[in-house]
């Protein structure tokens, strides 16, 4: 440091103190993980180690939400803007090697984003529209390196072919094969998706456990219960609880289940049960990750997140399903809600909307079977 | 992404799961 060039030296003085900090920070992680070792050989609990606010703060305001947002535009721009009647999204050559049509006019003439994976290639409206290998190697690529990292089986995939996809977006939201899946008929409630059981069990004083040792309240999840005359169960007692406005049979217990579907997943979701939906809140948010790492670091992980409640009943009483966005997964389909409309860019922190699935005409809600299709996570 | 399940049920409803494991659509959650 001392015999370099002055401009060099500026460049090196940070570099002590640089590795100063992240050796002391390495040992200071290397001491806590030991102290954490030692407390459980005593048979001491070792609280889960929870973000701060600013901690939760940062990755919900980060760029992924709004890249989450604007890749979504991307999706459906791609399938507004270039789904001319016949038109594909991806030039021909990924779906079959095309002998050019004489005069035809393709979509990518008219120009547009060809939605190619996870990335918009710029077709632009000019010249021949014959695609460029590297757009149909591309597509190719993209598919083939979600299906090699998530382990993917399109051995189950209602349609095996990759040409039939026409960006990521409709990849992600495949459906199965119906033999993929058969439906349990012993038991009354069954896994409405893929994916990895985080936690389940009694719900004791209204606190639900995201995973062990980190809760969230029910009331913030759900929102607070919607006027009487909308429920199917009778109004609460002032005083009651907010777990007795939920359980309305005498002797019953409150229960919840925690299903993390992880990317590679088969990402729509079914009923669980027989049920008949009456309510639907939608409260925007956040798009922060929810892998099993960050339900156990950030506490009311799942409250921050943008995600759809549905409620109803099924014969023993109150049911909810909810389906909660994540990180470039923030938009949810209902099939049967068309009001539903998540993942938008603009929304007031803490706000919800509701929607009544109960009318003069149909007093009852949406009856759902169990194993029925009921709803899909889509990109962006 | 994440789906949670919230019900109400009798005391003897038994959750045939273990925490961590892998489930797919249509298999059994539990019953009474």
């Amino acid at each position: 440091v001392h015999t370099a060039p002055a401009r060099t030296s500026s460049l090196l003085r940070p570099l002590p103190i640089l590795v100063a900090t992240g050796g002391g920070y390495a040992g200071y992680r290397q001491y806590e993980k030991y102290r954490e070792r030692e407390l459980e050989k005593l048979g001491l609990d070792v609280p889960p180690k929870l973000a701060g606010h600013w901690e939760v703060a940062l990755p919900s305001a980060g760029p992924e939400a709004e890249a989450g947002t604007a890749e979504l535009h991307v999706q459906t721009c791609s399938e507004t803007a270039l789904l001319a009647p016949d038109g594909p999204l991806l030039p021909p050559a990924p779906r079959r090697p095309q002998a050019p049509q004489p005069g035809g006019m393709e979509a990518c003439e008219q120009g547009g984003l060809v939605q190619v994976g996870a990335n918009a290639l710029a077709v632009a409206g000019l010249g021949p529209p014959q695609p460029s290998g590297a757009a149909a190697l591309a597509a190719q690529a993209v598919y083939s390196l979600y299906i090699w990292t998530f382990g993917v089986n399109m051995k189950e995939a209602a349609v095996e072919d990759l040409h039939h996809y026409r960006n990521l977006s409709e990849f992600f939201r495949r459906k199965l094969k119906p033999q993929a899946r058969p439906v349990c008929g012993l038991h009354s409630v069954i896994s409405p998706s893929d994916g990895k059981i985080l936690n389940f069990g009694q719900v004791k004083n209204c606190e639900v456990e995201q995973v062990k040792g980190v809760t969230y309240s029910l009331e913030s999840f759900l929102g607070p219960r919607t006027p009487s005359e909308d429920l199917p169960f009778p109004p609460a007692t002032p005083h009651s609880s907010f777990r007795s406005q939920l359980v309305t049979r005498e002797g019953n217990e409150l229960y919840h289940c925690v299903i993390y579907l992880a990317p590679g997943d088969y990402h729509c979701f079914h009923s669980p049960t027989d049920w008949t939906v009456s309510h639907r809140r939608h409260f925007p948010g956040s798009l922060m990750s929810v892998n099993p790492g960050m339900a156990r670091w950030i506490k009311e992980l799942f409250c921050h997140n943008e995600r759809v409640v549905l409620t109803g009943d099924w014969k023993h009483g109150f049911f909810s399903l909810t389906a909660v966005g994540a990180t470039n997964v923030g938009s949810i389909r209902i099939y049967f809600d068309r009001d539903l409309h998540t993942n938008s860019p603009r929304y007031s922190k803490g706000s919800y909307n509701d929607f009544s699935f109960v009318t003069h005409a149909n007093k009852e809600g949406i009856p759902m079977r169990k194993g029925e299709h009921l709803g899909e996570f889509n990109l962006g | 992404s994440t789906i949670v399940l919230i019900f109400e049920a009798p005391k003897d409803f038994n959750f045939r799961l273990q925490a961590g494991q892998k489930i797919r659509f249509g298999e059994a959650l539990g019953s009474l």
